[in-house]
């Protein structure tokens, strides 16, 4: 009877062979029907991207063209149709941008082009393909991960949507402060609806719970960055706008709240070691419409100060910040309007765009910094629970 | 596998929307 004696990991070439009829059942079992919070939980981070280059490296070496191009064209159709199928659906979406990214760093990696492989050990130059070159598919997988990356920051802003005017400024967290509401103002919500209302902490969980996600599925660091910029600058402008649009938000106690929210968001961001990322940058309209709130406005001195302050703000947005501030108690006033005429005259100069909202679909464009990896290919094992046994090891 | 001691040949790539018109995957839309 013969003895199956496993073969050493230094045999392998960490490629993987499979027959031309066996491609659909690859993309089907790895891509359209993998479940990332199932088994996926468990798998090393983007290892479907690592399965399916090493497939490629086999048709790759075999000097297959056709079967170079369907692989690729089968893989990104079938991610693409994952995505059209569960696309509101943040884990899979950011599983499938952390794969895409990293098949792409791969393709680069080891297309043999020595700009991508300077940090490659002796055996990954080993591993480079041998035939073909696929600078062309490269540029469309970039495509392709612009389009997911797209669609992760669409799907994160309708669930961090409904949590920030509630979060961020309606619901208030220091004591002592806000106590008084402004004159004249009725409460918007009531003790029943508080129950169901969104708070900072639910902002900032939601916000660890993206990050952990992206964190599990090996997602880029750099890429990480770009993300939480964009949800800090949603965050600044969807909160900026209500406040601009909402009398009972401009007070001094608002601004209090709205600073000490701030200062919670600008920890989170050490926390997370993202201090550099940018992100804190674009709360700066509202750091400086806080900062409006509670500054004095009545002298020359206060309008000097004012303009020099709110360099991120136009003069719309002074304007109306100053126009509905609201004073909360009797040793505040009102706003005058021959101040205001004061710092419409002293901004008359400013080259700016009029816009008085803040534009909360503006999406930074994104880059993918190469990002090769140390992973010795010949030492991946194939999980039974991804049911590939189809694929050989070679 | 080694280096190849011959240049590696470039495959023209077709665009997103191309590749999906060529796409072997069944559509669950289409009846």
């Amino acid at each position: 009877r013969p003895v199956n004696i496993p073969r050493r990991e230094k045999d392998f070439q960490g490629m993987l062979e499979y027959k031309k009829e066996d491609e659909l059942k690859l993309v089907k079992n790895l891509i359209l029907e993998l479940k990332p919070r199932g088994v996926a939980v468990n798998l090393i981070p983007g290892l479907p991207a690592y399965i399916l280059f090493m497939c490629l490296r086999h048709a790759d070496y075999v000097n297959d063209d056709q079967k170079v191009r369907t692989l690729l064209t089968s893989t990104i159709n079938s991610i693409k149709k994952i995505l059209k199928k569960r696309g509101d659906d943040f884990e899979t979406v950011s599983f499938w941008l952390s794969n895409t990214c990293r098949f792409l760093h791969c393709l680069k990696q080891y297309s043999g082009d020595e700009s991508f492989m300077k940090h490659n050990t002796p055996k990954q130059n080993d591993h480079c393909l041998s035939n073909f070159d696929l600078a062309e598919y490269r540029q469309v997988l970039s495509d392709l991960a612009i389009q997911i990356y797209q669609q992760l920051i669409k799907c994160m802003e309708s669930i961090l949507q409904p949590m920030i005017v509630s979060g961020m400024l309606e619901h208030e967290t220091i004591q002592g402060v806000s106590g008084v509401k402004p004159t004249g103002l009725r409460k918007r919500t009531s003790s029943i609806a508080d129950e169901g209302t969104y708070t900072l902490e639910s902002i900032l969980r939601q916000l660890s719970a993206f990050h952990s996600t992206m964190c599990q599925h090996g997602t880029d660091p750099e890429l990480i960055k770009q993300v939480v910029k964009q949800q800090f600058y949603i965050i600044g402008a969807v909160t900026l706008n209500n406040l601009l649009l909402r009398k009972d938000m401009c007070s001094w106690s608002k601004g209090m709240q709205i600073r000490y929210n701030v200062s919670q968001l600008e920890e989170w961001l050490r926390d997370k070691s993202l201090m550099l990322c940018g992100a804190k940058e674009t709360l700066e309209p509202l750091i400086q419409a806080a900062q409006l709130l509670q500054v004095k406005k009545k002298t020359d001195e206060d309008a000097e100060a004012i303009c020099s302050m709110c360099n991120s703000l136009s003069t719309s947005q002074i304007v109306k910040v100053l126009n509905l501030y609201t004073p909360v108690n009797e040793f505040e006033e009102r706003v005058s309007v021959t101040f205001i005429r004061t710092i419409q005259t002293r901004l008359r100069d400013r080259c700016e765009t009029p816009q008085l909202l803040m534009d909360t679909k503006i999406i930074y464009p994104v880059t993918f910094p190469f990002n090769p990896s140390s992973l010795a290919l010949e030492t991946i094992q194939i999980p039974g629970s991804l049911n590939l046994a189809f694929l050989t090891r070679v | 596998s080694r280096p190849p001691s011959h240049p590696r040949v470039l495959l023209k790539a077709p665009t997103l929307q191309e590749m999906e018109e060529m796409s072997i995957l069944e559509d669950e839309e289409s009846p």
